[in-house]
């Protein structure tokens, strides 16, 4: 992958943060499955909650959402 | 739900509150919180009983940071609050950032609202899809009753309804862009978007956007109606009018313009006109429709008057229209009139409908 610019580094830790907290992306690396794959794997699953466009990719429109205000419990599984 | 379903075995459920922001006046925390039981117990048969001592069921508070359950909030906006779903020691409990302004109206983020929906969780309430719903993750202040019928749907499936159920109104679901039956209420263009009402939501067409983004008009206007009747863009003044019964709003950009909302009376309509279908600002002319039942009028922008000889029959003027109008917009000689799941291509300069569509093909559908 290119080396992200700072303002891209942001989104991607952003997204990691929203995605770990909310759609159980695991910690850590992933073995066979490169971590990428994950990653989109869990965008993929937050696009499809929020009725956006299912990309994989961090677009403008799912990054505007990971910003907004909300609720801590997860949209996806248990909460403990 | 939650996964397995995690509910109350017991419907008489006991909650505590253990300690107050300094937000708000300790008696206005406590009726936010029995507020916001309420919206359950309307319609299940749950109650709730206070304690104020020892372990309750729903142990309510107010920390910052990492509060003692290991899942630290994070300062100002951002996450608001969260709750456990029902179970032993942590189940049930539910808890704020007090790094949050809470307050009991719109201007910050409003106490009652986001207890509902935490409420909602303590009771095996897991997030819905639905914009419009209230276990919606994503903040938005609404006003009036805060339940749709997706949450209803969800509570009672755990707990059934209540046996003498007091008389509420649920919000209807979120409008799905794609059912072929879909009608609107407005269309406009603002800034080079192109924004659709319907119902209590409005969607957001921008051009580099791949998809339409559905939002509550409240959320992002919170003092316009949950139903708009009309809208147009003046780009002359880059102010945007909203239409809602006899009243209008203007709204530069984002932001509405002081001053409104006026009368619909003030453009020169009669008073026994209550209602615009739909309007329309044709750039070329510098003339802004309006369209009322079978009728339009036409109106200078440039003068601020109405043009002399309104009102005019639709059908005469604009041959092949013989609906009424929901919603109108104007592109490059173009008029678009939907009216139910139907949009008409008129063409301005050969005056005849030329093409017919489905009012959603604009939505990607």
């Amino acid at each position: 992958l290119p080396l992200p610019s700072q303002d891209n580094d942001n989104k991607w830790l952003l997204a990691e943060k929203y995605l770990r907290q909310f759609y159980g992306l695991p910690a850590g690396l992933q073995g066979k499955q490169k971590t990428s794959d994950v990653f989109q794997t869990k965008i993929k699953e937050m696009q499809s909650f929020f009725k956006l466009k299912v990309t994989g990719n961090l677009d403008d429109n799912t990054l505007e959402l990971m910003k907004q205000a909300r609720c801590g419990v997860p949209d996806i599984g248990e909460y403990n | 739900h939650f996964p397995r379903h995690l509910k109350w075995e017991n419907n008489n459920v006991t909650f505590r509150i253990l300690n107050y922001t300094p937000d708000l006046k300790k008696s206005d925390v406590d009726r936010a919180i029995r507020n916001a039981l309420n919206v359950w117990t309307d319609v299940t048969p749950l109650t709730f009983k206070k304690l104020h001592e020892g372990n309750a069921d729903i142990m309510i508070s107010f920390g910052t940071k990492e509060h003692g359950d290991y899942n630290p909030f994070d300062g100002p906006n951002g996450l608001l609050a969260h709750a456990y779903p029902p179970g032993k020691g942590i189940g049930g409990d539910t808890h704020f950032d007090e790094d949050e302004h809470w307050t009991k109206d719109s201007s910050a983020y409003n106490l009652f609202i986001v207890a509902a929906h935490e409420l909602g969780h303590a009771l095996g309430m897991s997030h819905s899809t639905d914009p419009g719903a209230l276990m919606y993750p994503v903040y938005s202040y609404a006003s009036g009753y805060p339940l749709s019928e997706d949450d209803i749907e969800g509570i009672q499936a755990l707990y059934g309804p209540n046996p003498d159920p007091r008389k509420v109104k649920p919000k209807p679901d979120a409008p799905n862009k794609c059912d072929p039956m879909l009608s609107f209420d407005a269309v406009t263009e603002l800034r080079g978007e192109t924004i659709v009402f319907k119902d209590r939501f409005y969607w957001r067409l921008h051009p580099q956007m791949p998809e339409p983004e559905l939002t509550l008009i409240k959320s992002t206007w919170p003092s316009i109606p949950n139903k708009v009747d009309a809208a147009y863009e003046n780009p002359e003044k880059d102010q945007v009018i909203i239409f809602s019964g006899i009243r209008m709003w203007a709204l530069n950009g984002y932001n509405l313009v002081d001053g409104y909302p006026k009368y619909i009376h003030k453009l020169g309509l009669p008073k026994k006109i209550r209602k615009v279908d739909a309007a329309v600002h044709i750039r070329d002319t510098g003339k802004t429709l309006f369209f009322t039942d079978e009728d339009y009028w036409s109106y200078d922008e440039a003068t601020g008057t109405m043009d002399s000889g309104y009102p005019r029959s639709i059908e005469e003027d604009f041959p092949g229209m013989d609906d009424e109008i929901d919603a109108a917009a104007y592109h490059y000689g173009y008029l678009y009139f939907f009216h139910e799941h139907t949009q008409y291509e008129y063409s301005y300069t050969s005056r005849k409908v030329i093409r017919i569509l489905r009012t959603n093909s604009i939505l990607n559908c």
